[in-house]
């Protein structure tokens, strides 16, 4: 489903060079839930990044579904994305003027949608995250937290294939956290949805089945977790 | 030191009304170290912007240091923040198009210190966060938790009377928040600092004397920390 073999970003800065993936292989399954984590710095946004064809390795190949990422063009990138990948970003990048719930209706857009479902669905998401109550706030009318939660809401509302989430509970308490990270293991269970989520929170990357480690740009350790 | 009274915030949104604080009454001594807890959207962020003079209530009192700061004009609330207080924002707010190194000299050039000074307080400030070898990349050049790192060493630089950080260790992993908070703890001690820090996280939390709890605007809690 998901394959990595020898992929390498590296960063020329000027005289130097930064190696922020330095040659990673790692193979997921179809519907399997895995945590990525390890310390700041070590890769794990770059990696998630070229998983969601939002980036490209310098080197190394990415075969995903049997066919060969890197060599696609930027409108077969644009549209594996929109069909098959749900991301939400470390820094959320919402809309700064359309409301959450015009953020969330974006990627229903690209997907073809209709006017009324793309609402309907929306409305949906933003109602599993715990925001009804807001979906008519912009950005800056919202707490940290609760833009996190619009980041979500969006990444989940075309229900795709993959989700790809850069530290999804980051900015939330330890119970709105809970909430969220069992709103993945539900979607999960349901609809066979591949989850592939960075954590800095061990709680809850025990909420996984699986558990890859990254330390300066490399696979450190993979294990599997005892009781997701 | 810093005294709310029956502090409130308000928005009005069309024909609603959002209590995003209630009705605040808090009281700091100079040199206290103090956490913020609550749930997502409870006030947290606004309570902090109020006490850092980037907000002003919608009603109620705010006395720093004897001076009532509801009544100040903008330039004096501007060489308060300037002179006293060091904040991190939750989204880091750092200048896109400078460097880590600029943007933490930037509150040293308003303090006005001069140029060899600011930067050698500046290289200081990033060396403490552990950032040395990141002091030319700008913050597209950064992972999540190494700007936060930034904004950290930013409010740091100016060796504040009060620093206020709204979840300093919110994108840090668990050992590199851990050394992030001991460094408050040992500018708490070495220089008698008066730090106030929102934090979801309770382990990080009790590094403080006291925690107050907000819970839909309101302060639900305030007890002291048994072993800090
Ligand atoms: N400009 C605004 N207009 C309307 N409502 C707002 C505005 N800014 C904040 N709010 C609301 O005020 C409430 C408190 O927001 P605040 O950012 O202080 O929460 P918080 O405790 O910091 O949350 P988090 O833990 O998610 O960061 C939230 O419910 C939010 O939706
Ligand atoms: N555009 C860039 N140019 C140069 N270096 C970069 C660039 N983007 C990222 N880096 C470096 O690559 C390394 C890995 O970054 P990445 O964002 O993947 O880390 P991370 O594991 O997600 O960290 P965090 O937990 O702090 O979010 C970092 O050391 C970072 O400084
Ligand atoms: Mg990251
Ligand atoms: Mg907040």
């Amino acid at each position: 489903m998901i394959e990595l073999s020898g992929v390498t970003k590296i960063y020329q800065m000027g005289g130097t060079e930064v190696r922020a993936l330095g040659g990673v292989d790692l193979f997921i399954d179809k519907g399997e839930m895995t945590a990525i984590m390890g310390p700041s710095g070590s890769g794990k946004s770059t990696l998630l990044a070229i998983l969601g064809c939002l980036d490209v390795p310098t080197s190394g190949a990415y075969s995903l579904d049997g066919i060969n990422v890197e060599k696609m063009t930027d409108d077969q990138l644009a549209r594996v994305r929109s069909e098959k990948i749900g991301f939400v970003f470390q820094q959320f990048n919402l809309l700064a003027r359309t409301t959450a719930l015009e953020n969330v209706m974006l990627p229903l857009i690209y997907a073809g949608v209709g006017g009324r479902e793309r609402r309907r669905r929306a409305q949906a998401a933003l109602d599993m995250v715990g925001l009804s109550d807001r979906m008519h706030h912009r950005p800056n009318e919202l707490s940290g937290g609760q833009q996190q939660r619009v980041a979500i809401a969006r990444a989940l509302a075309n229900e795709p294939a993959i989700l790809l989430a850069d530290e999804p509970t980051g900015a939330l308490d330890s119970k709105t956290g809970t909430e969220i990270i069992e709103l993945f293991q539900q979607l999960h269970r349901d609809i066979g949805q591949t989850v592939i989520y960075v954590t800095h929170d061990p709680f809850i990357a025990r909420h996984t089945q699986r558990i890859v480690r990254l330390a300066d740009g490399l696979v450190a350790g993979d294990d599997p977790v005892a009781h997701p």
